[in-house]
């Protein structure tokens, strides 16, 4: 049970298509300010099933799509973004009956607002069976195994009673 | 549903004084529930004492300390049920040359049973890593990815900065 | 109450342009009023655009990029009108080899016009100050202070460790 | 205006009287985790105010002493500390007509509570005067002028109203 690679198409500084393949164990992504090191953390929180546009630190999700800036018309650039997660699912930890699951998550620019879209596999979802999928699994966009930057003292300052639901989302 | 969660709890807390001790060398620590009678009703408390130091509560520690137990308490619920899969924001933004190194090493630990993906810009995290993905940004506003192979060449190349202690 | 409040804003509108353009080599920031007819109905909206980076809304801004913008903001209202001292906790923790250099050497410019008090853990930071305060715990828990005097004979002592970029 | 030196005794992890001297222009305080940097600059929001005692990472005054252990009966080690603040005051930034300026505030144990005292150059002062003193003077313990570990982020993130107020606090 690991991710084997991200797919990424004009999400966020992510313009066109990239592929992140993933190795098993330890992987450290590394780069200068402002390359777009979080934004990769951006994506699987996204895809994961992020309510919150502020934790990818967008004020609405069309700032998700590369190429969106501030204030222009955006009548040039990509109309849409999404991001897929493969998963290595030979041990089943995901209910489904296949050795390799992807999930894809994508916004497209509908008028002055955006839609949202799911592919299980490539095949039509919904953001309710990707959240069924994933918490039987145990993953969570806000699980213990996810530290966004800045965040890594809160594990330890957390109320008390915060850090029970940790435990008991574990049990 | 309580005995359950007291037998999670159980071997949480076991896991949390293993791993605490290992990252920081000889310290101690340990959850306590703040309702022992009724777990439900109280939260769990974590209490942590650095080597050579006395008991402080918690939020009394630095930031590198706290980072610590951050990642100690992250580990032990580890041990008991692994995540498919952990990814860790720049988890050493506070800690210092000596601290960079240990929670580089633990965290390699930890890589062979389950897969870290680690933002980070300590040369001790590079080193410890079996994969470096290099993100840079181009003059066109466009992130691209490079394998980067070797990474002691990578890190001679960048401008030397270090961390103090 | 109102003009006077215009006064000082215009003024650290212009200072933030410039320390930005500054710290970050050529990037551009500016202060917008959300309402421009009654100032006090509305705050006070940063926008900030990295060199060779198209405007971006600040939040979607990099954790290291924030940092500049924070320290140029301070820089600004530095200019209108000076603080007796200021006392910064690490606030080049975010910031990559590079970056590390430009906010010490900012600082250090600054330090002309009033005290500065910076805890760091940054080869670059020490480099850039005047004095260096090093603080160390010995086994009995007790905090000391030492004068470090020959700043390089010191970093050449410590485990050394480095941020990338 | 500018600090000349700190005084500290027996304030959080520094035992005894310890003097930290202060250069004009920029000083850097480094030194391992955990060693007392942090505690420095609480020290210093310590004397300039700050109301709350979870911004001094204190649950209650008592911590702020020497020697504090969670748990622990605390039958031996000090009863008390404080912390002075030693000012420049040539320029006059401070409403006092002298050319250096001591703030000196200390806590005693007292029961299980604890009481809080203030010298202005080693006289009785109080919390009312040392406010008056540092507002006129511009200088708060929540100023632009003072970011706490891990808050850098902070100035460029609050909200629009918070930081028009940080400019008016200057006007
Ligand atoms: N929709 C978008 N289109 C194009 N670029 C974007 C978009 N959203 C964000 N960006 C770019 O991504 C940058 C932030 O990237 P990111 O936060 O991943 O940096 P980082 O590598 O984590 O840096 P740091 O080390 O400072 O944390 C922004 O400065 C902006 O240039
Ligand atoms: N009342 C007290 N008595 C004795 N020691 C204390 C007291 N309060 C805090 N300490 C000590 O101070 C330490 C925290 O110090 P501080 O936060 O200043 O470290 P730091 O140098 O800023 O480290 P970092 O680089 O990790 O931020 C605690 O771990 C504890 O050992
Ligand atoms: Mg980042
Ligand atoms: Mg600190």
């Amino acid at each position: 049970m690991r991710l084997l690679e991200l797919e990424f198409e004009n999400f966020k500084s992510f313009k066109g298509h990239v592929t992140v393949p993933l190795g098993p164990g330890f992987t450290c992504i590394t780069g200068p300010n402002g390359s777009g090191k979080s934004n990769i953390t951006d994506a699987i929180l996204f895809v994961l099933g992020s309510r919150s546009n502020k934790l990818l630190r967008a004020r609405n999700r069309k700032q998700l799509i590369y190429g969106f800036q501030e204030g222009s018309k955006k009548k040039t650039g990509p109309k849409s973004c999404k991001v897929s997660m493969v998963f290595d699912n030979r041990d089943r930890f995901l209910a489904i009956e296949k050795d390799q699951v992807t999930f894809t998550k994508g916004i497209k620019l509908r008028g002055n607002d955006t839609a949202t879209h799911y592919l299980l596999d490539g095949i039509k979802s919904s953001a309710g069976e990707f959240e069924a999928l994933f918490s039987r699994a145990g993953l969570y966009a806000t699980g213990y195994n996810i530290i966004q930057q800045g965040d890594v003292i809160q594990t330890s300052l957390m109320s008390g009673t915060e850090r029970r639901h940790k435990i008991e989302d574990v049990a | 549903k309580e005995s359950k969660f007291m037998g999670v709890y159980n071997s949480i807390s076991e896991s949390f004084k293993t791993s605490f001790k290992e990252i920081t060398g000889g310290g101690e620590a340990w959850l306590v529930l703040e309702n022992e009678k009724s777990p439900f009703e109280g939260g769990v408390t974590i209490k942590a004492r650095m080597p050579r130091k006395k008991l402080y509560p918690v939020e009394a520690l630095s930031g590198g300390e706290k980072s610590l137990v951050s990642m100690a308490f992250i580990f032990a619920i580890q041990g008991y049920d692994p995540s498919p899969f952990y990814l860790l924001d720049e988890p050493d933004q506070n800690l210092d040359g000596v601290n960079t190194e240990h929670i580089g090493r633990a965290i390699a630990l930890q890589s062979n049973f389950a897969q870290f993906l680690v933002v980070s810009l300590h040369h001790a995290a590079l080193r410890e890593s079996d994969n470096v993905i290099g993100v840079f940004m181009g003059d066109d506003g466009v992130s691209r990815l490079h394998q980067i192979i070797d990474v002691d060449t990578f890190l001679s190349s960048l401008p030397v900065e270090a961390e103090v202690g």
